[in-house]
């Protein structure tokens, strides 16, 4: 009814999800019949663990159900939707059909108010329990947006104190009928509300009566809340759309008559709040696993709540390939199960798995397949390894023996020469025995010269000896 | 008679039917 905010922030509470992730599919239902003043009420208030997962915004009669204006009681909506407990949920034009405020239901943007200011409660992709007041930018925010939100009309607890005279301020127009709201706060009717404990579990309240005849009004609801540990909570539609369905069946006494005034019928409304088995998030887990009692059990290398990320292990593939869903995508020249080995040689590319094409079998750059590579040994003809017997390299052999039988014919000659000096020096040594030697000249036409005399010093003349 | 579509007879508006005014 109030001014419509279009963008900035505006007065709201948010409340993290525990560190520790609750034990999904925690589900308790009290029935109570209680005194308020003189009059004994019977309701239900119901807490559930970890709402990220087993809290749904359902539209009515299924997706698409705001869009046409669909009408459907409680029950209608739940059968197909498997809800464990449901209640009635946002308000919504009697007369068209039309879902008022703000809607968000398993992810979809079904509608939005453009701001107006009326009590909120959703919850962000985080987990986070959003309650108050929002901007229309705030209902729109990408960043960590909201998987379920719907509107009510007063915020009846804040921070864990009550807020309704807070919220008659903000969601009111005193310039209307004056005291219609007024009396809808102090009416006593059917009531339900939905908000959170201090411990992050999600609470549904409800409420049996008939407006001016029995049940409740908002400041009982709040107080009996507040009783309970609520910590945050808003008020939903009441009166005759107040209904409370407990596996699937209705288990609450609607306050509207049906065509025959002896009995009472529910009411068909518009969305539905639904207390579900827990379901993973993505409830498909990406597609990367399998989603059992709200956990997704992931497949391949991936990880995480949702299996929405890679791990390959802590080596990371070495930093030598990309981490994908089969496993480590190994760069060329790289394998193994972590891309720790070098390809072996002869082979390359990634995963070395072609065989390098080089000629004469010669090994390759395990990267890229060239063959012209430095830092490898000379890869050389198998048939040029060896020499063939007899086959010279620069010679032919008739070259070979001649140059042989020269060498050896030079050192026959050389070996008679050096012979020959031998023994002559020999002969000679035999006649030399002193300082000296005396040689006597010889006449060649025979006369023996007349001086002949021995020469001093020991010398002796070996012709007298 | 007895079940199907109620009556919507226990009506609880926060807000008057006819608004005089479209909301600011």
């Amino acid at each position: 009814d109030c001014t419509r905010v279009r963008a900035g922030s505006r007065e709201h509470e948010s409340w993290a999800p525990p560190l520790a992730t609750p034990v999904a599919g925690g589900l308790a239902v009290r029935t109570f019949v209680s005194h308020f003043g003189e009059r004994a009420v019977a309701g239900h208030l119901t807490r559930a663990a970890a709402p990220l997962r087993a809290f749904s915004v359902l539209e009515p009669g299924g997706p698409g159900g705001c869009a046409a204006r669909r009408r459907a009681t409680v029950e209608e909506t739940v059968r197909a939707a498997g809800c464990r407990v449901a209640q009635n949920g946002g308000f919504f034009r009697m007369d068209t059909g039309e879902c008022l405020g703000n809607v968000v239901s398993d992810q979809r943007r079904v509608s939005s108010s453009g701001g107006l200011q009326n009590a909120q409660f959703g919850i962000r992709r985080d987990g986070t329990l959003v309650t108050g007041y929002l901007s229309e930018e705030e209902v729109l925010d990408t960043e960590n947006p909201f998987v379920q939100l719907l509107s009510g009309v007063v915020w009846l607890i804040r921070n864990g104190s009550i807020y309704i005279n807070e919220s008659q301020a903000t969601e009111c127009d005193e310039t209307q009928e004056t005291g219609s709201f007024s009396k809808f706060v102090n009416v006593i009717s059917a009531r339900t509300a939905v908000g959170h404990d201090r411990k992050g579990q999600l609470v549904l309240f409800h409420a049996d009566g008939q407006t001016e005849q029995r049940g409740i009004n908002l400041w009982e609801m709040a107080e009996f809340l507040l009783k309970q540990d609520v910590v945050n909570a808003i008020n939903l539609d009441g009166g005759g759309s107040a209904t409370f369905v407990h596996n699937g069946t209705l288990a609450s006494y609607p306050s509207d008559h049906c065509q025959d005034n002896m009995w009472r019928c529910p009411r068909r409304v518009t969305t539905v709040v639904c207390v579900h088995e827990p379901r993973c998030q993505p409830p498909d887990c990406h597609g990367h696993g399998t989603c059992v009692e709200g956990r997704c059990h992931c497949t391949g290398s991936f990880t995480g709540p949702g299996c929405g990320e890679l791990d390959c292990g802590p080596a990371n593939c070495s930093h030598h390939g990309l981490c994908m869903e089969t496993g480590c995508h190994c760069d060329a020249g790289w394998t193994g199960p972590n891309c720790s080995e070098e390809c072996a040689l002869g082979w390359h590319r990634p995963g070395c798995q072609r065989p390098c094409e080089c000629e004469h079998q010669c090994p390759c750059d395990p990267q890229t397949g060239n063959c012209s590579i430095s830092g490898v040994k000379l890869c050389l003809q198998p048939s040029e390894a060896t020499l063939r017997t007899g086959e010279l390299s620069f010679f032919t052999g008739t070259t070979w023996l001649a140059l042989t039988l020269a060498l050896v014919f030079l050192l026959l000659i050389s070996t008679a020469a050096n012979l020959s000096l031998l023994l002559s020096r020999v002969e000679r040594n035999r006649h030399l025995d002193g300082d000296y030697a005396y040689h006597p000249l010889q006449e060649l036409n025979s006369e023996v010269p007349a001086a002949e005399k021995e020469q001093p010093g020991g010398a002796h003349n070996p012709f007298k000896d | 008679l007895g079940s199907g579509a109620s009556r919507d007879d226990d009506l609880l508006l926060p807000y008057p039917r006819a608004r005089a005014r479209r909301p600011r």
